[in-house]
């Protein structure tokens, strides 16, 4: 099962149309393997994107250096996905003496 | 499936569960039809709520096409248990179904749902291996023969909106395809995902408007207004290219182009806490504000025949 430790998913908020192609171009940099849970719209309409942790550093150095601002939507996705799991398996612990 | 717990996500295999369980509770109402296989041979199955005649005109609501977007899934659970209740006890819901069919595909995507389950809870796309690609999958909603292959889809197999090698390739498509055009009486066509909150209409692959724009557009705003009422979750709504961006070979697109007026897609809960990662207790709120939503599109398709 694949984990994902270490991944966090950013909020990018473009300002203007430069913005909006500089996080396109992001879409291009396969190497950094990104996950854009909420693709690229319109200035304005924020961006998600999952980020592994190998590609944390240089993303956010490259957001930082060309003046996009973003925000930490999740911090670490695996803690988040424990939880889930973890939530499901107690709820279903729970129905099955009912069934 | 009283007491069947919606509040909670679940594996396939009690989905498939629950949907013998309806069938079986309402033998005069819930049926269930295969339209096919997914590339890993599990059945595609569709929930059928009628209540008589043949080749009645027809509404068809779909979720889970994309895997990893489980608040639909669980929503679609919810809405199966919702027309099987209300038929009886909402006038408008009897009202409609005495007059049209209702078909409901909970698990659009099986093979990815199981994947996320088991494998990788990412996963978007469908499973089946690309030739000459180490990636799996194509993306369902950019494989329909709607402006296929165009802008808003990658040919990249890696990428999560990879097309596919051409229209109708994936099973858990083209079976769609071929129920769609053997039915031949839809009037509305509704696929569910998430998330962001939007409600959508045609076009996706171009920017020339729909020939029934301001009626769709209208409806839109109606269906978003009354899906508000419940706890205020505020969408925004209109054409896929105006709204989000460019997307080629999408669902609606293709079943618009079959002259099916009122075709939506829905992209529900959340606004950027969670993402796809939404906590089970969400699930119920969401889908009793979607259902909303739905009965104002279910209910201006029955009151407009065309």
């Amino acid at each position: 099962k694949e984990t994902f430790e270490g991944h966090q998913v950013l909020r990018i908020v473009p300002k203007d149309d430069v913005q909006l192609s500089l996080i396109k171009d992001l879409e291009d940099m396969i190497e950094f393997e990104l996950d854009f849970w909420r693709g690229v719209t319109d200035a304005v309409t924020p961006v998600d994107i999952r980020v592994p942790f190998h590609s944390l550093q240089t993303v956010k150095i490259y957001l930082e250096t060309q003046g996009i601002e973003y925000s930490t939507m999740i911090e670490d996705l695996q803690t988040m996905l424990d939880d889930e799991q973890e939530e499901m398996e107690s709820a279903a612990r729970v129905t099955q003496p009912r069934n | 499936t009283d007491s069947y717990d919606y509040g909670r996500y679940h594996p396939i295999n009690e989905i498939y569960d629950f949907q013998d369980m309806l069938v079986a509770e309402n033998p005069n109402m819930v049926s269930k039809i295969v339209i096919g296989q997914s590339y890993e041979g599990r059945p595609l199955n569709v929930l059928k709520f009628s209540t008589g005649g043949t080749n009645r005109p027809a509404i068809w609501i779909d979720t889970g096409i994309h895997s990893r977007e489980w608040v639909t899934q669980a929503s679609g659970q919810w809405f199966a248990k919702k027309i099987v209740t209300d038929y009886g006890r909402d006038p408008t819901l009897t009202a409609i179904l005495n007059k049209m069919d209702i078909f409901l595909e909970i698990v659009t995507n099986p093979d990815g749902y199981y994947y996320t389950h088991n494998n990788n809870r990412m996963w978007r796309k469908t499973r089946k291996p690309n030739p000459g690609s180490n990636c799996v999958g194509v993306d369902p909603n950019r494989n329909w023969d709607a402006g296929f292959g165009g802008p808003g889809a990658s040919g990249r197999p890696c990428s999560e909106t990879y097309h596919g090698p051409r229209a109708n390739s994936e099973s858990e498509v083209k079976s769609i395809v071929d129920f769609v055009k053997s039915h031949g009486n839809f009037k509305a066509f509704i696929s569910i995902h998430s998330y962001s909150q939007m409600l959508l209409y045609p076009y996706g692959y171009t920017r020339t408007p729909v020939k029934d724009q301001a009626e769709l557009h209208s409806l839109a705003k109606k269906a978003i207004t009354d899906l508000a009422s419940l706890y205020g979750t505020r969408y925004r709504y209109g054409s896929i290219i105006s709204t989000i961006y460019q997307a080629s070979g999408g669902t609606i697109d293709w079943t618009y182009n079959q002259g099916i007026k009122y075709s939506y897609t829905f992209e529900l809960r959340d606004t950027g806490r969670y993402g796809f990662i939404l906590p089970p207790s969400q699930i119920i709120p969401t889908a009793q504000e979607t259902w909303l939503a739905l009965m104002a599109i279910m209910d201006h398709t029955y009151k407009n025949p065309y």
